[in-house]
């Protein structure tokens, strides 16, 4: 049930960013996020490199929902 | 270790972002 809670949470924040229902996020969908969250261009442009672990410039599910679970569970393990 | 200190400071604005869509999306500040 946790689980599942955290699964809709997941895909509810995903898709405030991805607005246009892409099924990935770009660099310029995290910059529209400007105005409505209170971070900065910069911050937001540092948000999404964060999270693009690939470096492909497209931010999948899986990418946001690994660094939502580090955000809620703590650091990468390493 | 500056590599470290950049990892931290991202955290940090990765907190930073998603406390800002969960209040977005509760409504509490």
């Amino acid at each position: 049930r946790g689980h599942r809670t955290m699964l809709e949470k997941t895909q509810d924040f995903f898709q405030t960013c991805d607005i246009e229902d892409k099924g990935f996020i770009t660099r310029r969908d995290m910059q529209r996020l400007h105005g409505e969250l209170p971070l900065s261009a910069e911050e937001l442009e540092n948000v999404f490199d964060t999270l693009d672990s690939d470096g492909n410039g497209y931010l999948t599910l899986e990418e946001f929902s690994l660094g939502f679970s580090e955000f809620l569970f703590g650091r990468r393990i390493s | 270790d500056p590599n470290m200190k950049g990892a931290a400071a991202n955290e940090g604005v990765l907190a930073n972002f998603f406390n800002s869509l969960l209040s977005k999306k509760t409504g509490s500040p």
